[in-house]
């Protein structure tokens, strides 16, 4: 899975 | 990680912090808006389902666990407060949640050639979490207009959630600038969002930081 949808943030 | 993307995830903590000492010390959900706290785990809880797919640091998983977490548990005790006074807790959210729904559904970052549905459900209610943080504090402004004796701490709480939406924007121009990094989705709902803090910032201003000792 591409990290957390490309979401890197909060 | 850069300073201002920290600084805003501290200040969105200390949000937490003040929200639950508020709760816990002064025993009172007053002005304290039941239907802005329900949105707000309704947001953690959309946004972070990737919790279950994507590892990105122990950092974002353990802030994102503590945000549901927090905000699961504030719900709970203002929903069971005795003494809230919710009768000035009026804003219908359904003109909310509904409109953040459709325009998800439409706006979105989805990628149905690739990947799964499950991941591009996950988009959509990404989206979602986005749109409806944008406009949730609404019922806490509403209430914070009608209610005259408004605690400085619940005050000092909408400061430190106002400050973390600002230092996003600062972040998201940092990263644009140095890292290319480019979510239009979450800096127009950012933009927004930090536009509704600025009514709030007036009225902190004048009832608040200028309030004299009495």
């Amino acid at each position: 899975v591409r990290a957390a949808l490309g979401k890197d943030e909060l | 990680m850069n300073i201002f993307r920290f600084v805003g995830d501290m200040s969105h903590l200390a949000s937490f912090f003040l929200l639950l000492a508020k709760l816990i010390y002064t025993k009172s959900s007053t002005g304290v808006s039941l239907k802005t706290q329900a949105l707000y785990l309704t947001v953690f809880v959309c946004r972070y389902l990737d919790l279950l797919v994507a590892f990105v640091s122990w950092y974002n998983e353990l802030m994102k666990i503590f945000f549901i977490a927090a905000s699961a548990y504030i719900v709970y005790v203002v929903a069971t407060s005795t003494r809230n006074s919710n009768a000035s807790d009026t804003y219908r959210v359904e003109f909310l949640v509904i409109p953040a729904l459709v325009l998800a559904c439409f706006v979105n970052e989805t990628h149905w050639s690739k990947g799964g549905w499950s991941l591009n459900v996950m988009e959509i209610l990404w989206a979602f979490s986005i749109y409806l943080e944008a406009v949730a504090v609404l019922p806490q402004l509403k209430m914070l207009h009608q209610l005259e004796d408004t605690t400085n701490i619940t005050m000092h709480y909408m400061a430190s959630l106002g400050i973390y939406r600002a230092f996003y924007l600062l972040n998201w121009v940092y990263r644009l600038y140095y890292e290319g990094y480019w979510h239009p989705i979450a800096v127009v709902a950012g933009i927004v969002q930090t536009l509704l803090y600025a009514d709030f910032f007036i009225l902190y201003y004048q009832s608040v930081l200028l309030r004299l000792p009495s």
